[in-house]
């Protein structure tokens, strides 16, 4: 079953 | 004060119906080089960023800077009562509770003032790293738009795989498989038909169709739709709007657990 991530794991806050 | 009028307000129109669905509340930042919009999805799953820059407003007013606090639904409401060929002009005070729409009708016969309230919105801005894409797929908007309609009727999931052989997107569901392959095209004179893919290394991701379906919603902005790819990293789909700036989408991949 594939899971999907979220944005923030690849853009940090700034 | 801030002040812009924008002679083709259809555009606008189109910017909302491209981020209404996708997105509930965000900030509209406003500064000397023009309208800047980032934000995430409810689920924060994708992100949109978009960019009206000022040279594209006559005229573009910006005393201070600024974030218009904005409920998309009630924001994509008023732009409905725009007509397709007016001039609309946004215009705020420099510390505003409220943003006032103006659409003219060509002829100026015709003067419609809508004032909304401003929200108090606490958004989380998120750094964008530059990233070298494996792939780079240009192709018209439209067709891009027919790939996402057609696959849902598949399945929820998209595989894009890009190699040297071109294109192919595929969806899986419970009634079967579907696939749809392009190729680049050699076409070198019909620029906006064009199927074009720079490939540094052949990659294969998995997306929602669901969120690439939201981001079709742009299509009428552009003829041309570019899709960044990169492995184990969120698509990119940018539609370059002439004349003013981009609306660019950031979607998660799907990864195989």
């Amino acid at each position: 079953v594939a899971k999907q991530g979220v944005i923030s794991q690849y853009f940090s806050s700034l | 004060m801030f002040e812009a009028r924008l002679v083709q307000g259809s555009l606008m129109k189109k910017f909302m119906e491209a981020i209404k669905d996708l997105v509930k509340e965000a900030n509209w930042d406003c500064t000397g080089t023009g309208i800047s919009l980032q934000a995430m999805d409810t689920s924060h799953v994708s992100l949109v960023s978009l960019l009206l820059r000022s040279d594209g407003f006559d005229p573009y007013r910006c005393d201070r800077n600024i974030s218009l606090g904005i409920n998309m639904e009630s924001m994509a409401k008023i732009m409905k009562c725009a007509s397709n060929d007016d001039v609309i002009t946004i215009r705020s005070e420099d510390h505003p509770d409220n943003v006032t729409f103006v659409f003219e009708s060509p002829n100026q016969e015709k003067v419609c003032d809508y004032e909304m309230k401003l929200m108090d919105i606490d958004s989380e801005h998120l750094g964008i790293p530059d990233t070298e894409y494996d792939a780079i797929i240009s192709m018209p908007a439209s067709e891009f738009q027919r790939i996402c309609r057609d696959l849902s009727n598949i399945g929820d999931s998209v595989k894009i795989t890009c190699n040297k052989d071109g294109v192919q997107f595929s969806a899986q569901g419970d009634t079967g498989i579907g696939k749809i392959a392009l190729k680049q095209n050699a076409v070198i004179d019909k620029e906006d038909g064009q199927v074009s893919i720079e490939l540094n290394d052949p990659v294969s991701l998995t997306f929602a169709l669901r969120y690439l379906t939201f981001f079709t919603k742009a299509t009428p902005l552009a003829s041309t739709v570019t899709l960044s790819v990169s492995a184990k990293n969120p698509v990119a789909v940018e539609y370059r709007v002439d004349d003013i700036g981009y609306i660019r989408y950031y979607l998660a991949p799907k990864i195989e657990e």
